[in-house]
């Protein structure tokens, strides 16, 4: 199975069209392997990307350099997945 | 495995098997409402099911509701295993529903894409696409809401094959659309369609490819409304609705686009629950509440339908 250890999930608050665009520039950077969960649209509607770990560090220095705020949606991907996995065994149990 | 369909779980997340066994109980204990269809296979061979709900006639008007076609939405599929139970205990108690289905069929397809939805579980739970394989390229999959023929290939779906908005070669390259789109065009007689997806609480109706008004967006728009209220009023939840494209972005080859295109006129899509703290990931027992505020929503257009023929 595919592990998500110490992917995270950031809501990025675009402020502006030009952050906007900002942000649509790293969708384009496919070495980071970002995935949107929603895409960036027009300034005020929230973008959610899942960033794997080794590219979390580029990604909250490419938003912090273009003064881009952001908040952690999710703090680890695979502690969610361990917990569903968990709830569906006992479940089955 | 759930004994009958009022031990199944409902408040948990389950797999294809699961999912597919709940559907031949709930046929075994209503065969004189619910009948399952196979409309196709996927791409991996897998049987593609559609319930369908009928009290008779022929070829009555008919109402489509899928969910699940972006496979790591689970609490959508969630949720149509919950629709498809709701319909039964529903028809000759409920005197909206026993209406709804004493004049139309509702025809109700729970995982719409089977080959995602067992990937999501065995391998890769962010699986979005489908599984196909693109000659000439290492990825895999095509994201089935930018594959439909409503201005497929325009801005707003990607013709990388990696992405995860790719739109495939062309139109209907996907067996999980074909088999959707041929279905729709033989019945003929498909008055709502209604698609479902998590999450970001939304319900939108056309365009996404372009931003033309819809003909009848004044409408839509006001059916829109009436759902959302509805569905507001179990718990609260708050959901925005418009066109897709003035609602979220630019959208091409989306499901209820070529819907609409073939003279659906009622053709929405949802985007269930959440508003920003677990994504695709809603924990299970949120699957409950999601569904019944959704099936206010629904009932509310289905109702719309019902009582505005054309």
């Amino acid at each position: 199975s595919e592990d998500f250890v110490g992917h995270q999930v950031l809501r990025i608050s675009a402020a502006n069209e030009a952050q906007v665009q900002k942000v649509a520039e790293l969708q384009d950077l496919e070495h980071l392997q970002l995935d949107f969960w929603r895409g960036p649209a027009r300034p005020g509607s929230p973008i959610d990307v899942r960033v794997p770990f080794p590219s979390i560090q580029a990604v909250k220095i490419f938003l912090e350099a273009h003064g881009i705020g952001y908040e952690i949606m999710i703090e680890d991907v695979q502690t969610l997945l361990d917990e569903e996995q968990e709830q569906m065994s006992a479940f089955r149990a | 495995r759930a004994t009958s369909t009022d031990t199944f779980n409902y408040a948990t997340y389950h797999t294809l098997e699961e999912i597919y066994d709940f559907i031949d109980q709930l046929v075994a204990e209503h065969p004189q409402l619910v009948s399952k269809i196979q409309i196709g296979n996927t791409y991996e061979g897998r049987p593609i099911y559609v319930l369908k709900f009928s009290t008779g006639g022929n070829n009555r008007p008919a109402i489509w509701i899928d969910t699940g076609i972006h496979s790591r939405e689970w609490v959508t599929q969630a949720s149509g295993v919950w629709f498809a139970k709701k319909i039964t205990e529903d028809y000759g108690q409920d005197p909206t529903v026993t209406s709804i289905l004493d004049n139309l069929d509702v025809f109700l397809e729970i995982v719409t894409n089977p080959d995602g939805f067992a990937f999501t579980h065995s391998q890769n739970r962010m699986w979005r696409k489908t599984r196909s394989r693109t000659s000439g390229s290492f990825c895999i999959g095509v994201d089935p809401n930018r594959n439909w023929d409503a201005g497929f290939g325009k801005a707003g779906a990607s013709s990388n094959p990696c992405s995860d908005t790719y739109h495939g070669k062309t139109a209907n390259s996907e067996v999980e659309v074909k088999s959707i789109v041929d279905f729709v065009k033989n019945h003929g007689n498909i008055k709502a369609f209604i698609s479902i997806h998590s999450y970001s609480q939304l319900l939108l109706y056309p365009y996404g490819y372009t931003s033309e008004p819809a003909p009848d967006q004044k409408e839509l728009h006001q059916v829109a409304k009436s759902a959302v209220t509805a569905l507001a009023s179990l718990y609260g939840t708050k959901y925005q609705y418009g066109s897709i494209i003035d609602t979220i972005y630019q959208a091409s080859g989306s499901t209820v686009d070529w819907t609409y295109n073939q003279g659906i006129k009622y053709s929405f899509t949802f985007e269930l629950r959440d508003t920003g703290r677990y994504g695709f990931l809603l924990p299970a027992s949120q699957i409950i509440p999601t569904a019944q505020e959704t099936w206010l929503a629904l009932l509310t257009i289905m109702e719309h339908t019902q009582t505005h023929p054309y």
